[in-house]
């Protein structure tokens, strides 16, 4: 069982990208074999992991809308982390995908997972800020979500309409789509917001906010313009140590399903 | 000339809201008329003016694809201030936009402006974090753009893809488009990042760049939760100041064009 994770949330800012990065090297210093597609065209994720937007290696956007056998991914300076990077054509997708036609149009990318043969343990997807076309793709072709949410009150307010999208795919296009859980992230806990928007979130979803919280620590807004993850970064920051405990509380809840 | 003023980027989480409304109220307390558009479907500029999101206000959906005259703007709390809110349907406004045929699909929103009869001496639009049509509709229909940049690397990374489009579409669809600046936000002065960001960013974009910072307090992210602008929240405070100093920074800049 191969769990394929699609890491989203429509609102902007709240630590997708660095939560995808940074769960991705965790898991692969358990060993773990992983796969990142990066499909937001600003290409954060690529270039978070050392690899170069734009060149010549196979994209996201290759693979999304190949009509053979999909291209390989490129290898990162991890071992046991390879990448589809983002690729500037990754603009145009959403409209391209809008052109292939109501069936067609939200299960490109799982059509292509399926022609794929790797040997991946898992799949992570970092996402764009939208319920569009791209992130519908991912969610289509994901067995699991992880939603990264801000503590943040404005970050509070899309969360319900989200978690709507979640149960409408599981009723309608992807029946095996499971919610993983919320990650709290850029936790500052000296402040009264961050304890209101913790204490709301748990009272509201319960169980499906996961333990683990992302404090918010400049280390991790650092460690992207060095190209590195934050386990590259500083190994043993507090960054760095919030990732593992996250990695950990997810391969538990994988495990007790 | 009333200007019509496009407040985009699509990196997420960048300030585009908290700019959108501040500055909405910093010209409204300068005796301006202004009409605020929330053209992102999770609707924050909506709530953090105090208006209920999605009710049966002529949403800036219905605005937006109106086949006849357009419906009047909801009154806010704050004199000088009206708003089209956000409403539910506006998540799938860019596949029905994409069903308008190449033409229409970007330009209905400036088309249902020049239809439409109103006082106000100001326009501005909060746009969703992606350069989709919605987006694409906001800077064909705008004569300025302002773009929030958070003091971050990710915010850099995207940003030249920004400033290209914005190129694109003065040659092409919106000859009018000026580029008011960008506008730094959540400076925090004490970290490294925050300097290395503002030096890149002069250095590289020059008189681009406003003189004003917004600084990071967390009077600006408290502020929204309680339906209020930074001006009717904290009014002294330096999140209030520092829109007030971009208001007056923006004023100044329209007058020497
Ligand atoms: N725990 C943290 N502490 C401090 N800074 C953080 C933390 N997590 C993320 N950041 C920074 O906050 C900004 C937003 O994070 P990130 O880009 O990962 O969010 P995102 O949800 O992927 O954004 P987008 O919606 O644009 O894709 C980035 O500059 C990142 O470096
Ligand atoms: N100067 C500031 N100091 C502290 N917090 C801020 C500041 N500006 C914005 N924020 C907070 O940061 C978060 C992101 O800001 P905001 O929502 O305005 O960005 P955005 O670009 O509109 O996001 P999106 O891309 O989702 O539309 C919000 O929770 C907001 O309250
Ligand atoms: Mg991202
Ligand atoms: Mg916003």
């Amino acid at each position: 069982h191969q769990p394929r994770i699609a890491i989203i949330n429509q609102k902007g800012g709240v630590g997708k990208t660095t939560t995808a990065v940074n769960f991705a090297h965790g898991l692969a210093l358990q060993g773990r074999k992983v796969l990142l597609f990066d499909l937001d065209p600003q290409g954060n994720a690529t270039s978070s992991v050392g690899v170069e937007k734009y060149t010549t290696n196979p994209s996201s956007h290759e693979f999304l809308l190949a009509k053979d056998d999909p291209p390989p991914p490129t290898p990162t300076a991890y071992e046991n982390i390879d990448i589809y990077p983002a690729n500037i054509s990754l603009i145009g997708a959403e409209l391209e995908l809008s052109r292939l036609g109501e069936e067609q149009m939200t299960s490109a990318l799982r059509k292509n997972l399926k022609k794929f043969n790797h040997t991946h343990e898992f799949i992570l997807f970092d996402a764009p800020p939208s319920l569009g076309l791209l992130t519908l793709n991912i969610l289509v072709a994901s067995s699991h979500v992880l939603v990264p949410v801000q503590c943040e009150y404005l970050a509070l307010e899309g969360l319900s309409m989200l978690l709507e999208t979640l149960d409408q795919l599981r009723d309608g296009h992807n029946q095996e789509l499971k919610l993983l859980g919320c990650v709290l992230t850029m936790a500052d806990l000296r402040t009264n917001l961050t304890q209101e928007v913790i204490r709301d979130m748990r009272q509201n979803l319960g169980p499906s906010v996961l333990e683990t919280l992302i404090p918010r620590t400049i280390r991790l807004s650092e460690s992207p313009s060095h190209g590195k993850t934050i386990f590259d970064y500083e190994r043993w920051g507090v960054g760095a140590r919030a990732y593992e405990a996250l990695t950990r509380e997810v391969l538990r809840r994988l495990a007790d399903e």
